[in-house]
């Protein structure tokens, strides 16, 4: 019944996330009896931390139930997903039971209302408290979607201020103050809403009543709200949709009959709002990881993150060569080792090295490209002195190879012959050593006769001729 | 709980059901 805008933004608020608080606790309760304008009312406000895994919109008797036109007491899908707290969610049509407005269920779109101008209030996957406006391409955004959404009518507190007014003028093009969007504001009856307060607490609100007999109204319930120090809230279904349950148990008065109209029965409504244990974010953990008490405990050793979606192989990060995958580094070709930061073993290549050479002589290859023709690498001079033997080609190897074995016999030969010819020389330096020193014993020890040398000194006297040598007068020799 | 089926007899719309108008 009112506009859509399809495209554009329009007016609402944004409350950014609150850093999680550690050990946060499960949600506050807190049961009211309070007077309006002297009517004694009772109700129920509930505190909830860290909204974007405690919180979800959910489907009547579970997912699928919009599509289905399903309709379900608020106790019955309150236990069949575990809540702690639930209330009824948004309005629906009593006689088809179409889900009305936008409705997105733990991250599902499930409806979408086609930019209907009525007052919406959502969490975005980053934890952004969304309340107010909303055309269809804000409603349908991928870059940062809502995991959770639904639709109300009439926004109550904008930023911390009532904003009934402004939503009737924006909500209905009604303007005669009879007409029954102004009923609907200001009759009493039994209330619902959801919000958020300055901590980024997600709250909600039910009150007691029937309509035209007790409860209260739109103006009432915003006033108590910012008494509660509720920064922006929106209504939702009211009169006998309004219901409260408390750990899967009925835990307000609804104003329907039952058939034995001596009983009130709780309606069976379309969608819930749930208050639940911390799930995970998202709850599958990507498929990485099991959710244990609303966190992430990822697979493997190199799943990391709140969700289990970012793979950590270390500060190293597999050393730049090679891809950080679920079951570790994956190397680049010509790396190895647990961070990518070893070169291949020599007669090993490509990826991780798990391929071995397939050169002649078991020749080394090139890490990379297992190319035999290798393009020296300035590396270790292990490698160097292999690479030498074989970097000529093959057929040169050979000749080297007979040459090697020529040298090697004429090597042989050629020092036999050096031997015996040493052997010889040394026999014979010896045997001439020897004779020379008989020659020289012969003639040093002993009695001995002296040539004296007349010829070089002249003739001798005949006395000198015949006189044996003495060594006291050594000047004779 | 043999709470039954509630009658639907508390509405609280906040537009009349007769009037089905197309959204402006």
């Amino acid at each position: 019944d009112c506009a859509r805008v399809r495209v554009g933004s329009r007016e609402h608020e944004s409350w950014p996330p609150s850093p999680a608080t550690p050990g946060a606790r499960g949600p506050a309760v807190r049961t009211f009896v309070s007077h309006f304008a002297g009517r004694a009312v009772s109700g129920h406000l509930t505190r909830v931390s860290e909204p974007l895994r405690t919180f979800s919109v959910l489907e009547p008797g579970g997912p699928g139930g919009c599509a289905s036109r399903r309709r379900a007491t608020v106790e019955e899908t309150a236990r069949a997903a575990g809540c702690s707290v639930a209330q009824n969610g948004g309005f629906f049509r009593m006689d088809t039971g179409e889900c009305l407005g936008n409705v997105v269920s733990d991250g599902r779109p499930v409806s979408s209302a086609g930019g209907i101008q009525n007052a919406q209030f959502g969490i975005r996957r980053d934890g952004t408290l969304v309340t107010g406006y909303l055309s269809e391409e804000e409603v349908l955004d991928t870059e940062n979607p809502f995991v959770q959404l639904l639709s109300g009518v009439v926004w109550l507190i904008r930023n911390g201020s009532i904003y009934i007014n402004e939503s009737q003028a924006a909500e209905c093009d009604e303007t005669q103050e009879t007409g029954p969007f102004s009923k609907f504001v200001n009759v009493i009856s039994a209330r619902t809403a959801v919000g958020h307060d300055r901590k980024g607490q997600l709250v909600l609100f039910h009150a007691d009543g029937q309509t035209e007999q007790r409860g209260i109204n739109l103006q009432e319930m915003a006033e108590f709200l910012l008494k509660q120090d509720v920064v922006n809230a929106i209504n939702l279904d009211g009169g006998g949709s309004a219901t409260f349950v408390l750990n899967g148990t009925l835990a307000s008065y609804p104003s329907d009959h039952c058939k034995d109209n001596m009983w009130r029965c709780p309606r069976s409504v379309s969608t819930v709002v749930c208050v639940h244990k911390p799930h995970c974010q998202p709850p599958d953990c990507n498929g990485h990881g099991t959710c244990v008490e609303g966190r992430c405990q990822c697979m493997g050793h190199f799943w990391r993150g709140t969700g289990c979606d970012r793979l950590d192989c270390g500060p190293s990060n597999c050393s730049q060569q090679g891809l950080c995958t679920e079951t570790g580094c994956r190397c680049e070709a010509g790396w190895t080792g647990s961070n990518c930061s070893e070169e291949c073993p020599l007669g090993w290549h490509g990826p991780g090295c798990q391929s071995p050479c397939e050169c002649e002589h078991q020749c080394p290859c090139d890490p990379q490209t297992g190319n035999c023709n290798l393009t020296l690498v300035p590396t270790l001079s292990s490698i160097l002195s292999q690479v030498k033997q074989c970097v000529q080609p093959p057929q040169v190897t050979l000749k080297t190879a007979e040459l090697s074995l020529l040298t090697g016999t004429t090597w042989l030969a050629l020092t036999l012959v050096l031997v015996f010819l040493l052997l010889i020389s040394t026999v014979a330096n010896v045997s001439l050593l020897l004779s020379c020193r008989a020659e020289r014993s012969r003639h040093l020890d002993g009695s001995y006769v002296y040539h004296p040398l007349q010829e070089m000194n002249g003739e001798l006297s005949a006395a000198e001729k015949e006189q044996p040598g003495d060594a006291h007068n050594p000047f004779k020799d | 709980f043999g709470w039954g089926a509630s009658l639907d007899d508390d509405l609280l719309l906040p537009y009349s059901r007769e009037r089905a108008r197309s959204a402006r």
